[in-house]
């Protein structure tokens, strides 16, 4: 299934 | 003190900025007007600046940050009427935000502040290989569409093409929006880009969107968008963390 990443990661 | 030719287009901004947050922290500074926050999931990034020459006036001293509670902010914004002027007045002394709609005569909220502080995000920077501009209500529509089938949708940049699209268990959707799409205004890209978004997030950022407005994105592969359009004197910028397989 599909899976909502949050912005979190991308803010490293 | 800062005054607004239009309350009726300041609503939409509101509006807009309600569907993700429910609280805000403005700056308000010499160079206007800027705020930045997460949702609580942390899925959706907002971040509004209104420069100071949107506003037909403008007085301040130092910078202050005036934290809002969005859905009482909204239900206000919604009495505006369409020659209404928008005067924003911030009493230190009450703690209070005058929200002022001005025409024939002068009506006056006074909107309790919330202690928050403004957030620190910075955003993130992200080398995109794709850049798209488009007319924000096809780009709209085209969600809207992809609404009927799914609860996500893919947006996608390949051979000069900006495709939106989506499957359903049954039925399936796609728009293309390629050079001889008049809807199209440019399309930067180097190589493919593909992600996969949430459609109810992407259907609140676009809320509100006219006919005439333009939108531009950012899109990578499995990366999160950033979505750009301007409406009534206020630049927004949205990030939506992807979907991923």
């Amino acid at each position: 299934k599909p899976k909502q990443m949050t912005l979190d990661v991308f803010f490293k | 003190r800062a005054t607004l030719e239009s309350a009726k287009e300041f609503k939409k901004v509101v509006d807009t900025v309600a569907q993700i947050l429910d609280e805000i922290c403005l700056i308000a500074n010499e160079d206007g007007i800027t705020a930045r926050a997460m949702d609580p999931s942390h899925v959706a990034l907002v971040s509004l600046e209104i420069p100071r020459l949107s506003f037909e006036d403008y007085e301040i001293e130092g910078e202050k940050e005036i934290g809002i509670d969005l859905e009482a902010f909204k239900k206000i914004m919604n009495r505006a009427k369409s020659k209404d002027k928008l005067i924003l007045e911030l009493d230190e002394e009450k703690n209070k935000l005058n929200v002022i709609f001005e025409n024939s005569g002068r009506r006056k909220f006074s909107l309790a502040l919330l202690d928050i502080s403004a957030s620190e995000i910075k955003m993130p920077e992200i080398e995109y290989p794709a850049v798209v501009m488009l007319k924000g209500d096809a780009f709209k529509e085209a969600l809207k569409d992809a609404d009927l089938i799914s609860d996500y949708v893919i947006l996608k940049v390949e051979d000069n093409k900006f495709i939106v699209e989506t499957k359903g268990e049954l039925n399936d959707f796609s728009a293309e929006f390629d050079e001889d799409s008049s809807a199209l205004i440019s399309i930067e890209s180097q190589g493919h880009a593909k992600s996969a978004f949430n459609l109810e997030y992407l259907l609140d950022m676009v809320k509100g969107i006219k006919a005439g407005d333009i939108v531009k994105l950012y899109l990578g592969t499995d990366m999160p968008l950033k979505l750009e359009y301007s409406l009534g004197g206020a630049n927004l910028t949205f990030l939506l963390a992807p979907r991923i397989e």
